[in-house]
């Protein structure tokens, strides 16, 4: 009972390792729990069609179970008459800040990820995985196009038989603003700060990846692998996601659309100095 | 002079799906991100002319008064905040609708007072950057705290909160970590 973030109608409920457990927004209750794994990127050999290596391009993860990045450390929690986090660490550089806003019916999670270590050769792409027990009947929804929720359909396409030969990168779509999924009672949406790539590889579950770094060249024209660096070392990438949960379409709707405005056009900052006394500025 | 015809230009180059999907070559993308980055200061010019023509000039000088951005706040990194013990935080609210922002501030020690536009001081909280975040490869800044105030923004306007340094109330507004074990 004393390990829940937030003081308004919208509550987290974490476990030991301060990772999420359980959330509740307006009394709707929903046990949820969030991961960071990551896909080992196939190296490919780049004959036509077969074996091409996962880079710029294609997503193509070389094994279908990913990796799990297992919590390391003692998270912190810090909690105010604003905000209440927890800051947490993940193996494989990997660490995130979980926070709930006074008022606002949401879970941030601030994700930091890299640099992607590559000693062991291998190309790496993280994600970060929700875990609901929501019966979706494959089902889930994205924003592809940028205006609209399309509904997906795992292993299916509304248009032409699907030969599922990759069940992973096939079933792997484009998120601009949000991904979504619901039980007919229960509605979920995760959001985003980018656009990103994303799936529910399994009923209940949703994943965005958001870090990639991978060591062989696709073949499909750029010429160059995925393996950006700074300062000597692979990228560090840092964004957030907004967990909400509602108990109708409706609801769902109005909660994420307004999210996903404020998070496209959010409020800009500037400073000005001054020596100006209070008053005298005002 | 500000213009923001160059991020116009800017935007419609990156509308290539090389851009758009981050297929590009890197030498490439440092020219994106060369090109988008010229764009964006030459909006914040015409930024810095709206704000002002609406702020008050300083006793000493004419001149209007300066306006700073912080374009590495995506690192936690932001010179005037953490050197200053006074400045003025200016929010912009771009939506059609009244929002609330949690501002987030990088800041060396905690102990600020937040006065809205009305006069009153607003509630304050400051937390410890994370260390995954201090270790960011490149990140120049001194900032170990983050000073956070809610924003309650008009439609399609802004608002100006007096930020002043006052170490009486650090010790109250810092918030102190406790271990989940």
């Amino acid at each position: 009972k004393k390990a829940f973030l937030g003081k308004g109608k919208f509550l987290l409920g974490v476990d030991r390792n301060g990772r999420i457990q359980r959330l509740s927004h307006n009394g709707n209750v929903l046990d949820v729990t969030q991961d960071y794994v990551w896909y080992e990127g196939h190296p490919g050999n780049n004959s036509e069609f077969e074996f091409r290596a996962s880079g710029a391009y294609i997503f193509r993860p070389w094994h279908e179970k990913p990796h799990v990045a297992q919590p390391q450390g003692n998270p912190i929690v810090y909690k105010g008459p604003l905000v209440d986090e927890i800051h947490m660490n993940f193996g494989f550089n990997v660490s995130q800040v979980l926070r709930v806003y006074k008022d606002k019916p949401e879970a941030e999670i601030e994700w930091l990820v890299g640099p992607i270590p590559i000693g062991d050769h291998v190309g790496k792409e993280v994600v970060s995985r929700f875990n609901t027990q929501l019966d979706t009947k494959k089902t889930f929804y994205t924003d592809s196009n940028g205006r609209q929720l399309l509904k997906r359909e795992r292993n299916f396409r509304p248009t032409w038989n699907l030969n599922v030969t990759e069940p992973i990168a096939g079933n792997y779509y484009p998120i601009n603003s949000r991904i979504a999924m619901n039980d007919g009672k229960t509605f979920v949406t995760v959001l985003t700060d980018r656009s990103q790539g994303g799936s529910s590889l399994k009923d209940g579950q949703l994943e965005i990846m958001i870090h990639r770094r991978l060591l062989y060249d696709d073949a499909f024209g750029v010429g160059e692998a995925l393996n950006e660096e700074a300062f000597g070392e692979g990228l560090v990438v840092r964004g957030k996601h907004w967990l909400q949960v509602s108990s109708s379409a409706e609801a769902s709707a109005k909660n994420h659309r307004l999210r996903a405005q404020q998070a496209f056009m959010d409020a800009q900052i500037s400073f000005t100095p001054t020596s100006l006394s209070f008053q005298e500025w005002k | 002079e500000g213009d923001v015809s160059k991020m116009r230009e800017v935007v419609a180059v990156a509308q290539h799906h090389d851009a758009v999907t981050g297929t590009a070559k890197q030498a490439v993308t440092f020219d994106y991100q060369q090109r988008l980055s010229e764009g964006i200061q030459d909006c914040q010019e015409v930024i810095k002319y709206a704000y002002q023509n609406l702020m008050p000039t300083s006793k000493s000088s004419a001149a209007p008064p300066e306006l700073i951005f912080c374009p590495l706040m995506n690192t936690t990194e932001c010179p005037i905040t953490e050197t200053s013990t006074q400045l003025i935080d200016n929010v912009y609210n771009p939506l059609a609708r009244p929002v609330s922002k949690y501002v987030r501030l990088p800041v060396t020690s905690p102990g600020f007072d937040v006065i809205a536009p009305n006069g009153q001081k607003i509630e304050t909280q400051v937390i410890p950057i994370p260390k995954p975040v201090l270790l960011i490869p490149g990140r120049k800044s001194s900032a170990t705290y983050e000073l956070i105030f809610r924003a309650d923004l008009p439609p399609i306007g802004f608002k100006s909160f007096f930020v002043i340094k006052n170490a009486s109330v650090a010790e109250r507004q810092l918030s102190k970590p406790s271990r989940m074990a």
